[in-house]
């Protein structure tokens, strides 16, 4: 077994959790906050098979669109790197990230 | 070590806590939802020796009931599964869902 | 790949934030609560290479201070310990609970 660890945008969370659905992938969400741009994001914790883990990041990379966001000068986020960013930045936000970490023992009780 | 990560309903989380008190584990609890019921559930994450996990165990399934729920028809659930289930759907929802996942270092600073 | 989760008081939150922002290091952030003192603390996810483990620590330590807490007697906290502690009692918490996990995969898409 694995335990899944996708952190992905607060946009795309819906459709991913629909189509886990579908497929009967089983996943809770936490809500979490990008330590970067201090936006709200998900982490879906999922566990699976092994023999699932293809399956499962094709579903996410499908339904998690990568997308541009620009950072305004003289926000918080252009201030912590010391105004060397006093214009607008654009940064690419990743469609997902994900940790794949092996599970010794996954019980329900 | 090892990291305990249990999924439980919000209900069994204050009794769950109070045992790990007593029991002298720790533990830090993190708000999530499950993913096919939208419901709030509470996500523990416990570290402990490894020779505690069967104790660990215990507590959990002592003080995590499993209990039925009742999906109504025409709810955006129901709906997910695309109309099969138009009639009100019973699921169980197990007291726990738990990942015993290795730690390479525990460590407090 | 290392996934490393480290538990920290809310006050420390923000500087870590800065830090690991500084130094180029990526996390996320899940709103958590102690179990013991049911307040609220910032579980930070972060995904590093091996080697970058021991500076990762250094920071953390730097910006995560331990400090005293009173419970107060009479607090829902005292009287779990079944009225041991009926007088105010003092705990100390750490600055940082750090939990350090192999990766077996770990992936932007
Ligand atoms: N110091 C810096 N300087 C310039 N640009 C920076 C930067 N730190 C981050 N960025 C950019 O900002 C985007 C959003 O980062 P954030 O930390 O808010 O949100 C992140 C974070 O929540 C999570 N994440 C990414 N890498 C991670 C890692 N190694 N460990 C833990 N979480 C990670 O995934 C979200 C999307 O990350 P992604 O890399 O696709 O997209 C990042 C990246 O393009
Ligand atoms: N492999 C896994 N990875 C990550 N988290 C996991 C997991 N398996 C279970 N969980 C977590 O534990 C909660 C209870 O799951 P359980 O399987 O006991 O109880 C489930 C199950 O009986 C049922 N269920 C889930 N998915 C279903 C589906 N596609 N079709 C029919 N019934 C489903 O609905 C109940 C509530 O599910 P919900 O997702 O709201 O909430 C789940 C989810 O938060
Ligand atoms: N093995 C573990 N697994 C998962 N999370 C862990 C952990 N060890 C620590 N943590 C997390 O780190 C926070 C600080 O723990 P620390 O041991 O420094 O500081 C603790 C400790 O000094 C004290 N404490 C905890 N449990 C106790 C007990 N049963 N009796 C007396 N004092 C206790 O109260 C402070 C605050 O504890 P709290 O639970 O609110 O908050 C904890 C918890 O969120």
């Amino acid at each position: 077994i694995k335990m899944v660890l996708a952190i992905v945008n607060d946009h795309d969370a819906q459709g991913l959790q629909e189509a886990l659905n579908k497929k009967g992938f089983q996943a809770t969400r936490l809500a979490s906050t990008g330590g970067f741009l201090r936006e709200g994001n998900t982490t879906f914790l999922i566990g699976i098979q092994e023999d699932q883990v293809d399956d499962l990041l094709e579903i996410i990379k499908e339904k998690c669109q990568t997308r541009k966001k620009i950072i305004a000068p003289m926000s918080p986020v252009a201030n912590t790197l010391e105004n060397y960013y006093s214009f607008p930045m654009e940064v690419q936000v990743g469609g997902a990230t994900v940790f794949i970490v092996d599970v010794d023992q996954f019980i329900k009780l």
